[in-house]
């Protein structure tokens, strides 16, 4: 092994990271959860963990980009260069960046996750059997709103599994559309579009508008690709067209013609002589979780091994049973230290029965996800595992904030909170009795809510108290329950039955406002009393019982506070 | 969103490389940090010699030639991160 010159390594421990964007090649759910099982590869063997944030600046800033992204070092199109990442430090330093005009995959060839349907969102199957017939791709047959389907199991005729796949009539990813999917026709620069386009970007990803006319809303998102979407060329994303002329001849399937390297490669229009439009036909992919696995390595100070079976080899090897070679952990051990004390304890048994996590879901890669049981005698006033409903619950500064009167409690990497502080003693102009909190992700400030009365504080510098009216409200809003954060300075304000959407920079309601809960988030209960944002993900308390849903408002995981949020024994 | 750029056409035959493997291999050399970017005699002893260094932090067969076994390591995917100098 080889490491960087100086032995550039990070001063701690606990590192934290940010997905900056992602793939359309790979649900989102399924790169989270690549990732999170890439830093799992070294968290099992050197003391270090890793969290994710999303608000903030992270140790290691992932990111998917093409060609010219942004730093000196410009990706080269399909194959060749899959990735780089930094040593570790400040800036860009421990960045990891991703080839986009690669396939990623898992390694074996396209992943579609599916949505809705009955199987829990797992995987598709190909091929599988459907009236008798083979499939080896998504398809619209039996339906008739021309949906693409699969199925999850290898006989949907038998076992009835499906799920519907990516499509932008099902949802979209980044951008501010808040994974709407797209509304076709949708005007754009006074242009109508009825599919989605890569016009008005240079970078070559497919956008839609999630709004009808995109230049009076600005609401856009990006397409994910469908499993028969071409990589590279000149028509990423868009699906092969079968038959199509080349040089004259009809092809009814991707070919090799035309090109030196042996790559297979298909038009995307009836006619490449005509369109010129084409694209690489998938193949296997890279995998995703090697190669982060890999360039998480320089992120943490390893340089390339000369070892070919080492994961810090610079050359690319699929592996289906992925195991860390001695060198690698000779060299991350070498920097920093071998892994400490017992594996982490398996959660205790609870009352509530433990999902299977499905193949997708994120992985216990890193302790933030494990339970810590805990020996030492606790003050039962003190012991957030006896609060029945907590005051209000915030994610302040990326780190999970819990209020009880008076006191309040972080949620640490692992196990349950420990002792708790006074609110006082950090935010001193604050009562005892909190009923919401929350941070502006855009500017970092926070706001707290008590009663009909508010805070901002900016660092130590504090504003308030000031009253609800200065915002907007009525006097019929008595107080403010839970706040979800949107990362375009707009927060959601809520109290049962109403909330409202507040503009943090205008400090004021916006107009169109109240609009009812139950009709906007489907499936969460109408008297939430604490509602905040976490990971990403929207939570409705309600006794002891949280609702999660996404940001897609699906409604994904009913769970216990006390067990599943507090991490109590 | 509003920047205009024409679409590059790229035809298939087009990108065939017309690059020699000598020429591919000093492209991957000087790339990966094996070969210093320096001109005239010197150029084909450095050339052996950047090749002996690859092959030996590669684990290859330390030739200092351009045998297939080097050929497709230099054809092979991998990380953009340079295995040589900063």
């Amino acid at each position: 092994f080889q490491t960087f010159e100086g032995d550039l390594k990070w001063d701690h421990n606990d590192i934290t990271y940010k997905i900056l964007n992602y793939s359309p090649d790979l649900d989102p759910e399924v790169t989270d959860d690549a990732f999170a099982r890439a830093f799992k590869v070294w968290s099992d063997v050197a003391p270090l963990t890793f969290t994710r944030i999303y608000n903030g600046e992270p140790d290691i800033n992932i990111l998917f980009g093409s060609d010219n992204h942004g730093d000196p070092y410009p990706f080269d199109g399909k194959d060749g260069l899959l990735a780089h990442a930094y040593p570790p430090g400040a800036g860009v330093y421990g960045d990891a960046h991703f080839d986009d005009d690669e396939f990623w995959t898992l390694g074996t060839g396209v992943v579609v996750k599916t949505h809705f349907g009955n199987a829990d969102g797992a995987l598709c199957h190909f091929p599988f059997t459907f009236d008798g017939q083979s499939y080896s791709s998504c398809t619209s047959a039996g339906r008739s709103d021309g949906h693409l389907w699969c199925s999850t199991t290898s006989n949907f005729d038998k076992d009835k599994k499906y799920g519907f796949c990516p499509s932008e009539l099902l949802y979209t990813y980044d951008g501010n559309g808040e994974g709407q999917p797209c509304v076709f026709p949708f005007i754009f620069e006074g242009k109508s579009y009825s599919s989605c386009t890569t016009e008005g970007r240079s970078d070559g990803y497919r956008w839609c508008s999630t709004t009808a006319n995109f230049d009076k809303d600005v609401k856009y998102g990006f397409c994910p690709n469908r499993d028969t979407a071409v990589v590279g060329g000149n028509s990423q994303g868009d699906p092969c067209i079968f038959p199509f002329t080349f040089l004259g001849a009809t092809y009814n399937q991707c070919t090799t013609e035309g090109r030196q390297d042996g790559k297979s490669w298909c038009a995307t229009t009836s006619s490449y002589d005509r369109d010129r439009k084409w694209g690489f036909c998938s193949d296997k992919g890279y995998s995703l979780f090697l190669v982060a696995a890999h360039e998480f390595g320089h992120a943490l100070g390893l340089e390339h091994s000369s070892i070919q079976d080492a994961l810090m080899y610079p050359n690319y090897r699929y592996e289906s049973d992925f195991h860390l070679h001695p060198d690698d952990i000779e060299g991350i051990q070498y920097l920093y230290g071998p892994k400490t004390g017992p594996n982490p304890t398996p959660p205790q048994p609870t009352k509530k029965p433990k999902t299977t996590p499905s193949p997708t879901t994120t992985a216990t890669a890193t302790t933030t996800e494990s339970v810590e049981p805990s020996d030492s005698p606790v003050d039962p006033t003190q012991d957030p595992c006896q609060v029945k409903e907590f005051d209000a619950i915030a994610e302040l500064q990326g780190v999970l904030h819990l209020f009880k009167d008076g006191l309040y409690w972080t949620l640490p990497a692992s196990g349950p909170p420990k002792s708790p502080k006074k609110i006082s003693d950090t935010w001193p102009e604050l009562p005892a009795n909190i009923d919401s909190a929350f941070q502006d992700p855009q500017s970092k400030k926070m706001f707290f809510f008590s009663g009909r009365k508010f805070w901002q504080y900016t660092g130590s510098s504090v504003l308030g108290p000031r009253s609800l009216d200065k915002l907007g409200f009525g006097k019929d809003v008595d107080k403010i329950l839970g706040a979800i954060t949107r990362d375009n300075g707009k927060v959601l304000l809520f109290n049962g039955e109403r909330y409202w959407r507040l503009d943090v920079k205008a400090q004021a309601v916006d107009k169109g406002y109240p609009r009812n809960t139950g009709e906007d988030y489907a499936g969460v209960p109408s008297d939430s009393h604490d509602i905040f944002v976490y990971k990403g993900k929207y939570y409705f308390c309600q006794d002891k019982f949280f609702w999660r849903m996404t940001w897609r408002k699906q409604v994904e995981k009913v769970g216990y506070v006390k067990y599943d949020i507090v991490r109590c024994p | 969103t509003s920047l205009k750029t024409p679409m590059t056409i790229v035809f298939p035959g087009e990108i065939r490389s017309n690059l020699t493997d000598l020429e591919s291999a000093e492209k991957y050399l000087a790339r990966y940090g094996y070969l210093p970017l320096e001109n005239g005699e010197q150029r084909h002893t450095s050339i052996k010699k950047s090749l002996l260094k690859m092959q030996q932090k590669l684990g290859l067969q330390e030739t200092g030639e351009l045998d297939s076994e080097t050929m497709k390591a230099i054809k092979t995917p991998r990380c953009g991160v340079p295995d040589v100098g900063k």
